[in-house]
């Protein structure tokens, strides 16, 4: 159809219905529409296309943040965290990071601070044997802050660049390991600190909440829940090859405004993108 | 919480006998919002309210109850009966003593189907079976080996064969299982796309040589919208006998209970609420209908 009539009630209805399906959740679905009705009646659009390119515009902006940290800083330790729910793919997407930065020739070390769950340095070790980087190691059930703490110490003294910090799944609602996170957070600037240096100075601090695609309004309880164990410095949504759409994303970047760096859109070492807010919405209006 | 809002829409208690139109649709949008909001899927939200709003329409409003109360009554009710009541407790009563019994786990990467093959191992041990893990997942870096770890950890058997893809690997195990009579035999598949193709044909493959009498689908309770398309596309592939749902120990609502086992009819059988071995339980749907409601 084409002329006044294209956005009538069934295209607004549904808008709304590829919005929730695509997981943006009812409330932010509902202020969507709301708004694309009364900018297109200000704006006399009467047409899908053009609807289309004001709606794209406005989820784009909606993913822009202020002062979005680099993930890579010269002259520092770039001290990298993965954090977020179990099974997201938070050790799969420390390996493409490390290909990434090995990629760039900066020398590369990971940590294997999840201590906990069955064979998870043995996977990180097999990434480490692939990729080209070291995996520094604890005890089975160790403190996984130790296993930080020891492995910037050796980064220091090895004059390496980026250390990757590996840390096991965690529910957001579990205290205890809410705690533990915090803990290993900060483990780098003791380190430093113990050398009597300035952590501000030597180190460039990513902390990383790695997001699973297919999940539903649980995430927005995940980052708000975590940048309160730790401070968040950018979100990374995996499994995006998917059917799922991600768009858990908008209310999550609108609460915890952090932006998206990465996508992962696979389980092999290079199936990783750099986000880029505009083909997002783009694929989420697809 | 749903029953909340209710309460504060339509206060406290009244003479009238029945719910007016306009508070019966008042009603049914909060309730509409807090499914969606639990990631209920949009069409199951849909068809819920409208059977809901049938019901509502000739419902009398109890006199000890406020109208709140009733349609929580209702709606509680309703979440249980398209759950399948206590199908899910009787389900995990089934015995497979006596009766050679492979399963498979299957759903898409990181799910919990691992995890969740250890913890049924650990549940037919203590019923005083010989189960036995088998890992079919040669993709995954140390997927072999956080089976034997979760065997050993709960004292039962890890098959470890020298077949080099997962059909044949099923194979081997199969009738290893047989011939040292180990039963139930839990088969823990790699995790893969339900969009992909070639995998999931292995899924059919994997599934003719196993003869499995469960085919459980582990997915994630925390789920979005996608549960359904998800849930209908292993279900056609490789014949569901069951759904488990892991890590319901996060504050997620866990629509996708609701969504699945309404549009594809499986029932939902167990919820994972931890990540050590003994963290499983029968799915009530009476405990999710009042985690839902709050
Ligand atoms: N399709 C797809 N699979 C992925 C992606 N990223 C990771 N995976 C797979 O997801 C599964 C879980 O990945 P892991 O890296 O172990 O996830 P994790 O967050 O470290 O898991 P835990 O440490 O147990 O919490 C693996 O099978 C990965 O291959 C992705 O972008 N796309
Ligand atoms: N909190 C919690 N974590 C769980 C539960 N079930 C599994 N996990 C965790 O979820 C993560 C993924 O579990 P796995 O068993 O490796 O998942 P998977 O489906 O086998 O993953 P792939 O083989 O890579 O597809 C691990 O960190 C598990 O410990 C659960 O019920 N609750
Ligand atoms: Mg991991
Ligand atoms: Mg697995």
């Amino acid at each position: 159809a084409t002329g006044e009539a294209e956005l009538g009630e069934e295209y607004y209805s549904e808008l709304h219905d590829a919005l929730i399906l695509a997981d943006i959740g009812a409330a932010l679905a509902e202020k969507t529409v709301s708004w694309l009705r009364t900018t297109s009646s200000e704006q006399g659009v009467s047409s899908s296309e053009v609807a289309r390119q004001l709606l794209k515009q406005r989820l784009t902006e909606m993913l822009a943040t202020e002062e979005p940290k680099p993930l890579f800083a010269d002259e520092r330790l770039n001290v990298i965290l993965f954090a977020g729910v179990n099974g997201t793919g938070k050790t799969t997407m420390l390996a493409k990071i490390a290909r990434l930065l090995l990629d760039e020739n900066l020398s590369v070390v990971a940590a294997a601070a999840d201590t906990f769950r069955a064979a998870a340095v043995e996977q990180l070790s097999i990434w480490g044997q692939r990729v080209g980087f070291p995996v520094i190691t604890g005890a089975q059930g160790a403190d996984p802050a130790s296993v930080v703490y020891n492995t910037v110490e050796h980064a220091l003294a090895q004059g390496k660049h980026a250390v990757l910090i590996d840390t096991a799944g965690r529910m957001q609602t579990k205290t205890a390991l809410m705690d533990e996170l915090s803990k290993i957070g900060r483990a780098a600037r003791k380190v430093v600190e113990k050398r009597g240096e300035d952590p501000d100075e030597k180190l460039h601090e990513v902390n990383l909440l790695v997001l699973d695609a297919t999940t539903g309004q649980n995430a927005i309880s995940q980052a708000k829940l975590f940048s309160e164990a730790i401070a968040l410095h950018g979100l990374v949504l995996n499994k995006i090859d998917g059917t799922a759409k991600g768009g858990v994303i908008f209310p999550v970047v609108a609460t915890a405004q952090v932006p998206v760096m990465f996508l992962g859109v696979g389980e092999d070492v290079d199936d990783i993108v750099e986000f880029d807010a505009a083909e997002f919405a783009s694929a989420l209006l697809d | 919480a749903l029953s909340d809002r209710l309460q504060k829409i339509l206060g406290g208690f009244r003479s009238r006998a029945r719910l007016n139109a306009a508070e019966i649709e008042s009603g049914l949008r909060e309730i509409r919002i807090a499914l969606l909001e639990a990631d209920v899927n949009l069409k199951v939200a849909r068809g819920f309210v409208t059977r809901l709003k049938d019901k509502l329409a000739s419902e009398t409003v109890g006199r000890a109850l406020t109208p709140a109360q009733t349609i929580v009554k209702l709606v509680h009710e309703e979440m249980v009966n398209v759950l399948g009541g206590d199908e899910a407790a009787q389900l995990a009563a089934t015995s497979y003593a006596g009766r050679f019994s492979p399963m498979m786990l299957i759903g898409l990467q990181g799910s919990g189907k691992t995890t969740t093959a250890g913890k049924l191992a650990l549940r037919f041990r203590n019923e005083g079976q010989r189960p036995l893990l088998v890992a079919l997942d040669l993709k995954r870096p140390a997927a072999v080996e956080q089976v034997s770890i979760i065997a050993g950890e709960i004292g039962v058997a890890a098959h470890s064969g020298t077949a080099t893809t997962p059909v044949d690997l099923a194979r081997e195990a199969l009738s290893y299982a047989r011939k040292e009579g180990f039963s139930p035999v839990l088969f823990d598949t790699a995790g893969r796309l339900q969009i992909d193709t070639e995998l999931m044909d292995e899924l059919t493959a994997i599934r003719q040589v196993v003869e499995p009498v469960e085919v459980f689908l582990v997915a994630d309770a925390m789920t979005g919208q996608e549960a359904v398309n998800i849930a209908q596309a292993f279900n056609e592939k490789v014949a569901l006998t069951g759904v488990i749902l892991s890590k319901f120990d996060s504050d997620t609502r866990g629509g996708a209970a609701l969504s699945i086992r309404e549009t594809v009819g499986v029932p939902i059988r167990f919820v994972g609420t931890g990540e050590r071995p003994d963290e499983i339980e029968p799915f009530y749907p009476e405990r999710w209908a009042s985690w839902i409601l709050g």
